[in-house]
């Protein structure tokens, strides 16, 4: 096992204890500016573990970034341990990250979905749901994105546990969304959500339940046209923007329509890219382009969140 | 630990209304247990469909059927998880 986080081998697959114990290296090597939250449990009883940057201040605006939900796509808790590492590193030598993480906080959960994630590594590889078994049915698990309060129910969320697009009971139903709600609440002062998974290269804004465009549409618009054309500007991978349902389609009960109608204005979400091979099955040797690609717009999402407050 | 040996992704491509309510028509067939990865949005995007061995068939006649195009994406499925897996073995080695 590597002994510190420059042993660690971003460019790699990792199990879901060599990221709990990445997680805990991060935060024993850099306690003036990383520590760990356990936000929750899952139903399996694992962690669910939120990685905070901050240089001091109580009640600061906060930036939320999570990778991972559906737990089959694992270049995106790949890229979140690369960004995990890349903010200790660049905190104090970049200066729009350095100015970013001197006004706000910014909260990092890499593994959104743990017992998801453990299941793809020991038993299913295409497991995409959480593990939570569904009374009267043989199927188990909900798809995450699909069980929060917005518009929970409607066109775009399946009523069968056996869909991978199922719903849920009732919204919230799956602890490891509730952890993340019951956070954000209580944090109360979250400017920006970052929902980060991978297929298809696409950066989406609210909403996805309804045509109905967001308050904000035009400048969530003009924001995302900026993240992709940095993001491009690595290694030219082309994304795709607009609203969830007008660029991909109508899906209820989704992440960041929730985060929206909290008043989380910068709302996104993230479809990685999957050109080197097929999809999300992508080849380790993607991982570290994916994240270096990603940080870019990340960077840039973040940079204007810090300077338009609101 | 479950397999997917012969299971193949074939990234479909309808030219008009009629293929993508085909494909509707396909996605919402239970037994085929197919796992979808693009859903059917719109003639300008592929639609992505883990097809398991036992039902490709079934799958590769009604796509004749409609004459809808499509490509083989991943041949066997399980030949790409075992190279990864191969390449987390190495790596953790």
């Amino acid at each position: 096992e590597p002994r510190n986080t420059d042993a660690f081998d971003y460019s790699r697959y990792h199990t879901i204890e060599e990221i709990y114990n990445f997680q805990d290296m991060l935060v024993s090597e850099n306690p003036n500016l990383v520590s760990k939250i356990v936000i929750g449990r899952s139903y399996e009883g694992r962690p669910i573990n939120v990685l905070k940057f901050s240089t001091g201040g109580t009640s600061r605006p906060a930036i939320w970034l999570d990778t991972g939900i559906h737990s089959r796509e694992w270049v995106t808790q790949a890229s979140g341990t690369w960004f995990a590492k890349n903010i200790v590193d660049t905190y104090g030598k970049d200066q729009v990250l350095t100015a970013i993480l001197d006004k706000m906080d910014i909260f990092l959960e890499i593994v959104t979905n743990p017992d998801g994630f453990a299941y793809t590594h020991s038993k299913n590889r295409m497991w995409r749901k959480t593990r939570k078994p569904n009374p009267g049915s043989s199927c188990v698990g909900v798809d995450p994105n699909r069980n929060w309060d917005a518009g929970f129910g409607g066109a775009g969320a399946s009523s069968s546990p056996c869909s991978e697009t199922y719903r849920g009971p009732s919204a919230n139903s799956e602890s490891e969304v509730k952890a993340i709600v019951d956070f954000v609440k209580s944090h109360g002062n979250m400017k920006a959500f970052v929902s980060i998974h991978a297929y298809s290269q696409m950066l989406l804004f609210p909403y996805g339940f309804t045509k109905s465009p967001a308050r904000d549409h035009g400048e969530l618009n003009e924001l995302a046209k900026k993240a992709i054309t940095n993001l491009a500007s690595l290694y030219g991978t082309r994304y795709r923007y607009g609203s969830i349902i007008n660029t991909i389609y109508q899906a209820s009960g989704g992440t960041i329509d929730w985060t929206y109608d909290q008043g989380i204005k910068y709302s996104y979400t993230f479809e990685l890219r999957d050109t080197g091979r097929y999809g999300f099955i992508l080849p380790a040797n993607q991982i570290l382009p994916t994240a270096k690609e990603t940080w870019l717009a990340l960077m840039t999402i973040m940079d204007h969140s810090s300077r338009n407050s609101y | 630990r479950d397999t997917f040996d012969g299971h193949q992704v074939l990234r479909i491509s309808a030219k008009d209304e009629l293929q993508l309510s085909a494909l509707r028509d396909l996605e919402a067939l239970d037994h085929l247990q197919l796992d979808i990865w693009i859903g059917v949005r719109d003639v300008s995007t592929p639609v992505d469909i883990r097809v398991p061995a036992f039902s490709l068939s079934t799958v590769k006649s009604h796509l004749d059927y409609y004459e809808i195009q499509y490509s083989i994406m991943i041949r066997d499925l399980q030949v790409a998880l075992d190279e990864e897996a191969e390449e987390m073995d190495a790596a953790t080695r």
